[in-house]
């Protein structure tokens, strides 16, 4: 199966 | 003192509908640049980032940066009150009022409607996104057409792959029901420039995606003609509308989901 990734993975926090 | 004037009400009502499903509370940062929001979904998984450039007005003002934190339910219950081609007045004191005034004038200036529409206190995170990602694949086709693709698909299942090769791009989808595979080819000989597909690739890439998000996506359609889509291994997907030429844009970010 394949799992849903949070955006937080890929953008951080300016 | 923040004050601006949009020519088409209907501009800022076509933003709000493609945002207003997919959020349900924004700061609408105010700069000498334009308004710009920043939010993402309950999930954390997709991200609208909206810009209005203060030159797509027809009057800017905007003495001192300030958000105007906004509930956008309420906003639409606002901005439905205007008229199809009324023009719209956004005013509101430095930070820390608590209430922006919207004022739509009718074409003919003989109907002048004013709402004060209480405003919040929102905590938004910003994320930093990075400007300078480069895309393994872009597809740029008519908004209507994307529209439709998401559309139909998200009947047969919820989850999307995408996968942009030498042979075109193509969105493969599976459900309870069965499978679906809608293919689309590069077509730049269509007369108007906003009917033309153009798929770019500097390699085969295929990501899968919640169609779920894809379709709030869509509610952009009626701003833009065209909608360009950028894809690469492990990176949010980007799909965005143009405004006008430079009136500004809506771009959504969605992260992709990853096999186990």
């Amino acid at each position: 199966g394949s799992k849903q990734t949070l955006l937080s993975r890929f953008f951080g926090a300016p | 003192m923040f004050e601006a004037r949009m020519a088409q009400a209907s501009t800022l009502k076509k933003v709000l509908e493609a945002v207003k499903d997919m959020v349900s509370e924004g700061n609408f940062d105010c700069s000498e640049e334009g308004i710009c929001l920043q939010a993402m979904d309950v999930a954390h998984v997709s991200l609208v980032n909206v810009l209005l450039r203060a030159q797509g007005f027809e009057m800017f003002r905007c003495d001192r940066n300030l958000a105007l934190g906004i509930q956008l339910a309420n906003l639409s219950k606002v901005l439905n009150c205007a008229g199809k081609d009324d023009a719209v007045t956004v005013k509101a004191e430095d930070e820390g009022a608590d209430t922006a005034e919207f004022m739509f004038e009718s074409s003919k200036g003989d109907r002048i409607t004013t709402f004060e529409l209480t405003l919040m206190d929102i905590d938004s995170e910003h994320l930093g996104v990075p400007e300078d990602t480069t895309y393994t694949a872009v597809i740029k086709m008519p908004s209507t057409e994307f529209r439709r693709i998401i559309s139909d698909l998200s009947t047969i299942g919820d989850t999307v792959t995408i996968e942009v090769s030498k042979d075109g791009a193509s969105f493969q989808v599976s459900g309870d029901i069965g499978k679906g595979n809608l293919c689309i080819q590069s077509n730049t000989a269509a007369d108007k420039p906003s009917e033309r597909v153009e798929i770019t690739m500097e390699e085969p890439t295929k990501q899968t995606y919640a169609m779920r998000y894809l379709s709030f996506f869509t509610k952009a359609a009626p701003l833009s003609d065209t909608v360009t889509i950028s894809l690469s291994p492990d990176v949010p997907l980007v799909v965005e509308f143009n405004i006008g030429e430079e009136v500004g844009y809506v771009k959504y970010y969605l992260a992709p989901k990853i096999t186990e």
